[in-house]
């Protein structure tokens, strides 16, 4: 049987039983509840097509589809329950998993995902995204930050200064996302801090998405002059892992809790281990 | 001795576009990361000496660049060992510790000599896939450490036996 919750003194997680995914996350501080459906997907890399011979490459994120394909709909997960940390890992693919996880007394809500390597043998570019799909109404706004600094308010579809005709529906819409991104309404804010810059969107309403991995198959000609394919040093493609962090919360306060904890990303504390057994030591 | 300079040269170097965004071709790549390894391996050299200084130690100190994947020869192989961690911010934070261990049972003490609570959870399957043969640790131990604002803090971690089981006496 698939886990069904975890929780902790300020946040409680559900899981779906029959899927795995997390369905449900409440902040029990501030008695907010919010159904999401997070799950991971990949873009088809577009190899050109009528309209433009543009590749998805280096340079270039060009999706042949609007719609990403889900790696999983169904994972197999368990369940770690200590005092200090709940865990539940999550099973996607050979080349797909995730751990959710709580710290007892933590504000926010840990996912440590691994994705790779890659797959390349359906002869497919592939660029995989972290998808948080919830009922928030969100008018085609989303936010994020401009290199860790100020966040700014992206419209779906639409450029500040000019007028602009999309054609592209995703990659269009796609921003840098440098440490966060968020979606919200009038009373609930989501935001997902990154630990590394990645593009993100969203694409429909109450919907977010940051691109974790990408493995593509052909040169965008825009310079490089090489796939992006990246094959590791034991030649089958990138292992990545990473995390993302969660903060459920209301709009009013949820700044005051990202900003800290996007600082405390960055400036992450360091680990040095000794023996402990040293000489005495002095400048001089 | 060692300086820094090596890793602000190899920075310097990664400020063009190409190491940016990642679109320079493979083998600049590869080039870019080893400039940064070199660059980190000088650093933490004088990390290690400004430490020593600051402990009044010299020490034999060891650096886990891939705790990411619970690896690490020092805490795997130890019975006992000392963790510190530097806090960067100016302001004090409480920060989750994971050790890759192979013990079960371990007591972890505080600057102040005080008990701090810590647990030993397993590794997990993915990330014994991934890690290939770059480290066996079976478990991971956890603990939180609440670190001084610009400051460090020296945890030790001790490697406690477990109980041995009661078998009881016969009696006639």
């Amino acid at each position: 049987k698939n886990p069904t919750s975890i929780e902790n003194k300020f946040y409680r997680v559900t899981f779906d039983p029959d899927t795995g995914l997390i369905s449900n996350i409440q902040n029990l501080e501030k008695q907010i509840s919010l159904p999401v459906n997070q799950s991971y997907y990949w873009y088809n890399a577009s190899s050109g097509n009528e309209d433009s011979s543009q590749t998805s490459g280096a340079y270039i994120f060009r999706p042949n589809q609007s719609e990403p394909i889900s790696i999983s709909q169904n994972v197999r997960s368990y369940l770690v329950k200590n005092s200090l940390v709940q865990e539940v890992y999550q099973n996607f693919s050979a080349w797909c998993s995730q751990v959710v996880r709580l710290y007892s007394d933590q504000k926010y809500l840990e996912l440590e995902w691994t994705v790779g390597p890659i797959p390349r043998r359906d002869s497919n570019g592939k660029e995989v995204i972290s998808r948080f799909d919830t009922n928030l109404q969100t008018d085609g706004l989303f936010y994020t930050d401009a290199n860790g600094r100020q966040i700014l308010q992206r419209r779906r579809n639409s450029r500040d200064t000019w007028a602009f005709k999309q054609t592209e529906p995703v990659a269009g819409n796609y921003y840098p996302v440098n440490s966060r991104i968020f979606i919200k309404d009038k009373n609930i804010q989501l935001t997902v801090l990154t630990d590394r810059s990645q593009g993100g969107s969203s694409i429909v309403d109450g919907s977010m998405e940051l691109m974790v991995h990408r493995r593509l198959l052909y040169d965008d000609f825009r310079g490089v002059g090489e796939a992006l394919l990246e094959p590791g040093q034991y030649m089958e493609g990138l292992v990545v892992r990473g995390k993302h962090l969660l903060v459920l919360d209301t709009p009013e306060a949820s700044a005051n809790v990202h900003r800290k904890l996007a600082l405390q990303q960055y400036l992450s504390p360091q680990i040095v281990l000794s023996t402990g057994q040293g000489a005495p030591y002095g400048k001089g | 001795t060692s300086s820094s300079l090596e890793l602000r040269q190899a920075m310097g170097v990664a400020q063009h576009h190409d190491a940016v965004t990642g679109t320079a071709k493979q083998h600049v790549n590869d080039d870019y990361a080893l400039r940064l390894f070199k660059g980190w391996k000088a650093c933490q050299v004088v990390v290690s000496n400004a430490l020593s200084s600051l402990m009044g130690t010299k020490e034999n100190f060891a650096f886990c660049n891939l705790l990411n994947i619970s690896v690490c020869p020092s805490t795997e192989a130890s019975k006992t060992f000392s963790v510190l961690i530097y806090n960067p911010l100016a302001r004090a934070v409480t920060q989750y510790v994971r050790l890759p261990v192979n013990g079960t049972l371990y007591a972890v003490k505080g600057p102040a000599g005080e008990s701090i609570a810590s647990e030993v959870v397993p590794v997990s399957k993915f990330t014994k896939d991934v890690r290939r043969d770059k480290g066996y640790a079976e478990r991971e131990l956890v603990f939180p450490g609440q670190i001084p604002a610009l400051g460090f803090s020296k945890f030790t971690v001790e490697k406690v036996s477990a109980p041995e089981r009661f078998l009881g006496t016969k009696v006639k």
